[in-house]
């Protein structure tokens, strides 16, 4: 039996549309340390890790692990029917073919329930090795998703340079060529700033219709965390508070 | 021009 109940159901909303433009069918995997996803898209050039952890959620009882596998688009048509304020409680039990959705409003004069079947997925899930990143950027998940939405109106690709002096994105198309610098400033309110831990400089070159893809992660958290070394994926984190991250990661360009 | 690199030559497969 697998039980988790969300106060803050918008939540899980907004996770399910910061990865369903990525990922068509994922598996869900449910233990007793959270709710958690791992998938690629189906070109392997991104993937993305969702963890909530258990503890982030109001009631969280899983008997034993299981995974459910789910159209993420189908599991989206029922979540937009959840209000905004509405508390979700995800229901399945052990011989695992639905899920359901509960939503109740805050006032508990609505309650509404949603079953999802389940599919069998064949998924690859990989092991990602621990890195020590050669530069880590922070910065406003808002200004991270505005550079990469303009530069995409000029090219298709975006070359991210980490120095001491700041984070420099550029890209080039037909009509020409643009660079965003963003420096270092942790003069203003904490979500706001723009911190650069750099054990070396790093410059790689990514498609932006990823990155734009994992800006959709953006009204989780304000923001966004960038790991980047030589010729590795980048990282791009969004931390969810007090329950767990939406973690994407994105294989580089390399020049031949 | 630059190469689209797969994941699966970064990560390990199952």
């Amino acid at each position: 039996m697998f039980e988790a109940r969300l106060v803050q159901g918008s939540l899980l909303k907004k996770v399910l549309e910061s990865i369903k433009d990525l990922v068509t069918d994922a598996n869900f995997d449910c233990s007793n340390n959270g709710f958690a996803l791992q998938a690629m898209d189906s070109s392997h050039v991104s993937l993305v890790a969702l963890l909530l952890r258990s503890d982030g959620f109001e009631h969280y009882r899983c008997d034993r692990n299981m995974t459910m596998g789910m159209n993420l688009s189908n599991m989206s048509k029922m979540l937009k029917c959840a209000g905004n304020e509405d508390i979700i409680t995800m229901k399945a039990d052990d011989t695992g073919d639905v899920v359901t959705f509960m939503f109740e409003s805050p006032d508990q004069d609505k309650i509404s329930d949603f079953e999802l079947k389940l599919m069998d997925i064949d998924s690859e899930h990989l092991g990602i090795p621990d890195t020590e990143y050669a530069a880590t950027v922070k910065m406003p998940s808002s200004e991270f998703m505005r550079i990469c939405r303009d530069l995409s109106s000029i090219g298709d690709t975006v070359t991210i340079s980490v120095s001491k002096d700041g984070v420099k994105f550029s890209t080039t198309g037909d009509i020409g060529q643009a660079n965003i610098t963003c420096r270092q400033n942790t003069s203003v309110d904490k979500e706001e700033q723009t911190i650069i831990e750099l054990q070396e400089p790093v410059t790689l070159t990514f498609a932006l219709r990823y990155l734009n893809s994992f800006t959709k992660a953006t009204p989780l958290a304000p923001t966004v965390q960038l790991q980047m070394s030589k010729e590795l994926p980048v990282v791009v984190q969004y931390l969810i508070a007090d329950m767990g991250y939406v973690r994407y990661y994105l294989a580089p360009k390399i020049e031949d | 021009g630059a190469e689209q690199a797969s994941l699966l030559s970064f990560f390990k497969g199952p």
